[in-house]
């Protein structure tokens, strides 16, 4: 079972048609096996992309030597997953 | 549950639980819901489609798909919670009676059941399908690439390792040619609904390329329509558009597909959310958000009953 522990979701906001351009060079490393949750697609469009844990410091030294600005959607994957599980899991006990 | 009343719509589901909700609600509904299987996925499973008929041969249809994209849960959960919408209103709800005395729904739940188990069991972030690739060390294909319309053009992956990725040729996967066929053989569908989420947006062809459709203006002001409706009910705000115009170029796409196959009425739907959890959606916004969205696509239905072509 794939696990996403310190996997982060960075949301990613394009100032411009350079920094959409840098960004979207990003999916063609695939090293760094980002997982786009939302595309690129326009100048001050939302991208959010799934970083795993091993990329995570490389991807924010590049966006911020880019001076590009982004945020932090979800700080720990796994935690939300594990919460996620737990639910469903709770709720099937629950006599119908 | 011992019936589709008792069934827990407010939490997510495995695959096993919607396909035993669907023979459930066929068991109760015998004169309004039947179950078809138009084929097999690659692992073998059955690919279910709910009819929902009040009589007739070969009416005028509807069709709504959710789960393509596997691990989109809220539009399999939204796609179990309009199955029991649409037997609960129909005799009551004169809009949703009126639809289904002269027109068929068609609902197909779980699209990409191998990728939906694959979430469950080893995988919450899988999109594709699982066919293996050959000569590639990743399996599946984005199933939303996979269509015959601008097939192979920008806008999707020749790499098997990417999420969007078309696949070897338009309509390799059985998720996909089955439906193909289905539409085809039927051949009297009237309008076509794919549920994707998440970012909110209500979208219409084309994605393949920046030429508007004939029926645009048309599509346009429906789109607007169908999202004042869902903003009535908890004020989520939807983005609306062709899909080129409004996200970005994607080719084989489904609704390309439907739409050059003569079904005017094609849209995908982008569900919640607005970038808090994206594809993690809690349980807890299920049923609200499938409120919201039976709303546009009730505007989507009565506009199709109301102008037959």
């Amino acid at each position: 079972k794939e696990t996403f522990d310190g996997h982060q979701v960075l949301r990613i906001i394009p100032r411009d048609e350079i920094q959409l351009s840098v960004i979207k060079a990003l999916e063609d490393i695939i090293e760094f096996e980002l997982d786009f949750w939302r595309g690129v697609t326009d100048v001050a469009v939302p991208v959010d992309v799934r970083v795993p844990f091993h990329s995570l410091q490389s991807i924010k030294i590049y966006l911020e030597t880019q001076d590009i600005e982004y945020s932090i959607m979800i700080e720990d994957l796994q935690v939300m997953l594990d919460e996620e599980r737990e639910e469903m899991e709770a709720a099937a006990r629950v006599p119908q | 549950p011992r019936g589709t009343d008792s069934f827990d719509f407010s939490r997510y589901h495995t695959i096993d639980e919607i396909y035993s909700f669907q023979d459930m609600l066929v068991a109760e509904n015998p004169n309004l819901v039947s179950k078809i299987v138009i084929g097999h996925s690659y692992e073998g499973r059955s690919l279910n489609v709910l009819k929902f008929s009040t009589g007739g041969t070969s009416r005028p249809a509807i069709w709504i798909d959710t789960g393509i994209h596997s691990r989109e849960w809220v539009t399999q959960a939204s796609g179990t919670w309009f199955a029991k919408k649409i037997v609960t209103d129909y005799g009551r709800d004169p809009a949703l009676t009126n639809i289904l005395d002269k027109m068929d729904i068609f609902l197909e739940i779980v699209t990409n059941p191998d990728g939906y188990h694959f979430t469950h069991n080893n995988n919450r972030m899988w999109r594709k399908t699982r066919k293996p690739n050959p000569g590639s060390r990743c399996d599946g294909v984005d199933p939303n690439r996979n269509w015959d319309a601008g097939f192979g053009g920008p806008g999707a992956s020749g790499n098997p390792c990417s999420e969007t990725y078309r696949g070897p040729k338009a309509h390799s996967e059985s998720e996909v040619k089955s439906i193909v066929d289905f539409v085809k053989s039927h051949g009297n569908f009237k309008a076509f609904i794919s549920i994707h989420s998440y970012s909110q947006m209500l979208l219409y062809p084309y994605g393949y390329t920046r030429t508007p459709v004939r029926d645009r203006d048309e599509l346009h002001a429906l789109a607007k329509k169908a999202i004042t409706d869902l903003a009535s009910l908890y004020g989520t705000r939807y983005k609306y558009g062709s899909i080129i115009n409004t996200i970005y170029q994607a080719s084989g796409g489904t609704i390309d597909w439907t739409y050059n196959q003569g079904i005017k009425y094609s849209y995908t739907f982008e569900l919640r959310d607005t970038g808090r959890y994206g594809f993690v959606l809690p349980a807890n916004q299920i049923i609200p958000t499938a409120e919201e969205t039976w709303l546009a696509l009730m505007a989507i239905m009565n506009h199709t009953v109301r102008n037959p072509y």
